[in-house]
């Protein structure tokens, strides 16, 4: 069973062409395994990317050297996934 | 669970409970649904499509589906909702009731099984289907990239180990075949609502132009109406537009290829939400979001069925 244990969902909010076209060449990097889980579309608006943990600084010094403004959604993907085991086993148990 | 009253909606659930409920439903309700196996997955399970159907022969339908892309839990179990509230609901509700009296619904929830599986087993971030791809180690094609309708083009990648990798050719996943199929031997489908999630939008074709569908102004203002009830009942705040330019480019798309075989109303939804939680979704969202959707499905069935074509 493949688990998350560090994965990070971030939130990446491109504020000019420059910074889109700049965060689209992020899709093409293919060792950053990284999973988009809403992909790049039009300036301002959010650009969630699920981070593998060996890839997160990489990507995080990638985003902060061009300035390109982004947020954590999820801290600790495989910690979310516990608690919706831990909500279904609950709901069987009632 | 010995019956779908009390089958428990409010929770997700594994591949072989949702096919035991559809089974159940369909002996509980011999008159109104029946159970339409459109073909097989890549790995050999069946894809289940509940009928819904007072009588007639071909009527003019409406098609839905859920979890073609397999990771979007809230979507499977809004269509277990779905197909438990049509039969709840026909006799009761005036304009479902009319709706069914003159039309069919069917409704496929499990559209990419294999995936849906692998999820609750071994990854639940998988996306996409379960099929090997020839001459490289990643596995699986994304089903709404691989429909042929600008299939290969930008908005799709040519890389097995991708997200949204568009396959070798249109229709080559089975389960894409299959509804392709279907479509095409029934013949008289006038509405197709593909529904996904996340990001809270309704969205029409085309994904793989900016070319504006020519019947842009009906599938817009129909999705203004559709979006402003499902808002009626919690906020839900809902974007919408055509595919392009609402989101992004994206070719071989589900929708693209039922518009252009002339299905009028077609629709994909993206459900909640806009990225608190994304896809692991919590399960007490199940309802409110099945609840609130309706509303927009009801829009969209009514719309269909008051304006035949």
């Amino acid at each position: 069973k493949e688990t998350f244990e560090g994965h990070q969902v971030l939130r990446i909010i491109p504020k000019d062409d420059v910074q889109l076209s700049l965060v689209k060449d992020l899709e093409d990097i293919i060792e950053f395994e990284l999973d988009f889980w809403r992909g790049v579309t039009h300036v301002s608006v959010p650009v969630d990317v699920r981070v593998p943990f060996h890839s997160l600084q990489s990507v995080k010094i990638y985003l902060e050297v061009q300035d390109i403004e982004y947020s954590i959604m999820v801290e600790d993907l495989q910690v979310m996934l516990d608690e919706e085991e831990l909500e279904s086993a609950a709901r069987v148990a009632e | 669970p010995r019956n779908t009253d009390s089958f428990d909606y409010a929770k997700y659930h594994p591949i072989n409970e949702i096919y035991s409920f559809q089974d159940m439903l369909v002996a509980e309700n011999p008159n109104l649904v029946s159970k339409i196996v459109i073909g097989q997955s890549y790995e050999g399970r069946p894809l289940n499509v509940l009928k819904f159907s007072t009588g007639g022969t071909n009527r003019p339908a409406i098609w839905i589906d859920t979890g073609i892309h397999s990771r979007e839990w809230v979507t499977q179990a809004s269509g277990t909702w779905f197909a438990k509230k049509i039969v709840t609901d026909y006799g009761r509700d005036p304009a479902l009731t009319a709706i069914l009296n003159n039309m069919d619904i069917y409704l496929e929830i499990v559209t990419n099984p294999d995936g849906y599986y692998f999820t609750h087993n071994s990854n639940r971030m998988w996306r996409k289907t379960r099929k090997p791809n020839p001459g490289s180690s990643c596995i699986g094609v994304d089903p709404n990239r691989n429909w042929d309708a600008g299939f290969g083009g930008p908005g799709a990648s040519n890389n097995p180990c991708t997200e949204t990798y568009h396959g070798p050719r249109a229709h080559s996943e089975p389960e894409v075949k299959a509804i392709v199929d279907f479509v095409k031997s029934h013949g008289n489908i006038k509405a197709f609502i593909s529904i996904h999630s996340y990001s809270q939008m309704l969205l029409y074709p085309y994904g793989y132009t900016t070319t504006a569908v020519k019947d842009q102004p009906e599938l817009h203002s129909l999705a203004k109406k559709a979006i402003t009830d499902l808002a009626s009942l919690y906020g839900t705040r809902y974007r919408y537009g055509s595919i392009i330019s609402t989101i992004y480019q994206a070719s071989g798309g589900t929708i693209d290829w039922t518009y252009n075989q002339g299905i009028k109303y077609s629709y994909t939804f993206e459900l909640r939400d806009t990225g608190r939680y994304g896809f692991i979704l919590p399960a007490n969202q199940i309802l409110p979001t099945a609840r609130e959707t309706w509303l927009a499905l009801m829009a969209i069935m009514d719309h269909t069925f008051k304006n035949p074509y």
